[in-house]
């Protein structure tokens, strides 16, 4: 599969960019939170393009931010 | 530092992702 740049990101319309991030971000959450990937993606997919991409380059801060992801949807569900 | 993510965001639908058996 060839990555998703910046320029294929932006020839595509503004509605599908999302989605094009999120099927790439969706397989990746898959494989460390099975049953709260399409939560976890949805929550990712509300950060900036530009960002999105360099997580999907950077495994570290994508798995930070996967983190940080659960940690707010557990704290969500605490309170209600 | 609070985080910027959004727990009422809403849920992603992969077109072309199947899960493995």
């Amino acid at each position: 599969q060839e990555p998703l740049t910046a320029s294929r990101l932006a020839a595509a319309p503004l509605h599908e960019q999302k989605q094009m991030i999120g099927e790439r971000l969706y397989p990746l959450i898959h494989d460390v939170h099975t049953q709260l990937a399409g939560k976890i993606t949805g929550m990712l997919l509300e950060i900036d393009n530009s960002e999105l991409l360099l997580m999907l380059e950077s495994p570290e801060s994508l798995h930070a931010k996967i983190e940080e992801a659960v940690a707010v949807l557990q704290a969500h569900q605490a309170m209600e | 530092r609070k985080s910027t993510l959004n727990p009422n965001a809403k849920e992603f639908n992969p077109r072309s992702f199947s899960q493995p058996k």
